[in-house]
């Protein structure tokens, strides 16, 4: 941590005005706010290496075509009335890509969401595509059910929509219940929801690789996502996030220069 | 013979322009915030600038306090200074950015673009 004290430039005393007139000022205040170049190298990478979910690409093109036009984009349905909609990329590995994948669990790391923000809205959106060699009579519903991962207690179930079913498409299932109560119960652990199929007569569980939901050879772009709808109560200035990217920034350095094997503890938001 | 500046003006003498508001168009960019920011990069976020000085226009919307302090200031120049030329109204933008978990998220910023300008 390094003291910093900033005098704004006083009328009378020439020589302060002297020090942040022109030129100087802009470049210091740039490399005050700017990171260091190691920092923005780093944070560079790391934005080349995140890639924007075409979702979240369309509601920032939608909403911010809205307000040039002077309406107010948290009215929009889709908002949901929140002011902050964040998108958590399935981090969730499938085991053997050739055995039948009869549940398939999703998890989000939801760390860096405010505690104090009231969660507006939950989705969990997947990409599916039903196989050439799925062959269902046409009457038959298949149920797709969402469990929890610790001990598989059914928390929603909704049948899908198998018209012109071979042409892929996003499911999106609302779990804004399911993860209002999750994250009550676990705060700061991973959200994690297994899924499962169901045909009912007689009842069986579906291999999902027949409905495209299995992981092997998804790109980024058709990974499952969970979008948590939030409005912040208290008024948030853009320094927050600036302030606690580079925060962050501090501590890996920090576990860098410890060595392997010590893991940086994440600051968390809200401390 | 006194150089002119950009505005035509004698040199080094401010022309005493009224509070309006003016053009400030601000690059993420040139503040190094192109690391953690995917969209806008930069936007026009206008500013205010001008005096607000006696009689004060209703356009300026002044408040009470700013009413005195200009009858003040047009009184007794040397004792009290003028009411500050401030954003009166300000409209919020959205931002797509990285957050420092590495995820995606869309926030809407308030009062980061100004609408109009006001004496405070």
């Amino acid at each position: 941590v390094q003291a910093l004290a900033i005098f704004p430039p006083k009328r009378e005393s020439s020589k302060v005005a002297k020090i942040f007139d022109g030129q100087e000022a802009s470049k210091y205040f740039k490399d005050f706010y700017a990171p260091p170049s190691e920092d923005r190298n780093h944070r560079a990478t790391s934005k080349e290496a995140v890639e924007p979910h075409d979702y979240m690409l369309s509601i920032y093109k939608t909403f911010s075509t809205a307000e040039r036009l002077g309406l107010n984009a948290s009215f929009f349905r889709s908002s949901k009335a929140a002011n902050t909609i964040a998108s958590f990329v399935d981090s969730g590995q499938d085991d053997l890509p050739l055995s039948p994948l009869r549940r398939q669990r999703y998890l989000f790391d939801v760390s860096t969401l405010s505690e104090k923000a009231e969660v507006l809205g939950a989705e969990l959106r997947i990409y599916t595509k039903v196989s050439g060699n799925f062959r269902i009579s046409e009457t038959e519903p298949v149920d797709v059910q969402l469990l929890s991962c610790h001990d598989q207690q059914l928390l929603d179930s909704k049948t899908l929509d198998l018209q012109d079913s071979h042409r892929p498409k996003w499911e999106v299932l609302d779990v804004w219940e399911i993860f209002k109560e999750l994250q009550h119960l676990s705060r700061g652990k991973p959200f994690c929801l297994e899924l499962r199929a169901v045909l009912d007569t007689p009842e069986r569980e579906l291999d999902l690789q027949l409905l495209g939901l299995h992981r092997h050879g998804r790109p980024q772009q058709k990974k499952a996502i969970l979008v948590v709808f939030t409005r912040s109560k208290k008024r948030q200035t853009l320094f927050s996030e600036r302030r606690e990217g580079r925060a962050l920034l501090g501590l890996e350095r920090k576990a860098r220069e410890r060595g392997p094997g010590v893991k940086a503890s994440r600051r968390r938001r809200g401390t | 013979a006194a150089s002119k500046t950009r505005h035509g003006k004698r040199h080094g003498k401010k022309s005493k322009s009224r509070c309006s508001k003016k053009p400030l168009h601000v690059n993420f960019r040139d503040l190094g915030w192109d690391d953690w920011i995917i969209a806008p990069l930069d936007y026009e976020a206008y500013h205010c600038e001008g005096v607000c000085d006696f009689p004060l226009r209703s356009h300026l919307e002044p408040t009470n306090h700013a009413i005195i302090q200009t009858l003040m200031n047009s009184m007794n120049p040397s004792n009290m200074p003028p009411s500050c030329c401030a954003p009166s109204k300000l409209s919020p933008i959205s931002i797509l950015y990285i957050d420092s978990g590495n995820n995606v998220v869309y926030k809407q910023y308030e009062d980061m673009v100004v609408e109009s300008c006001g004496c405070r």
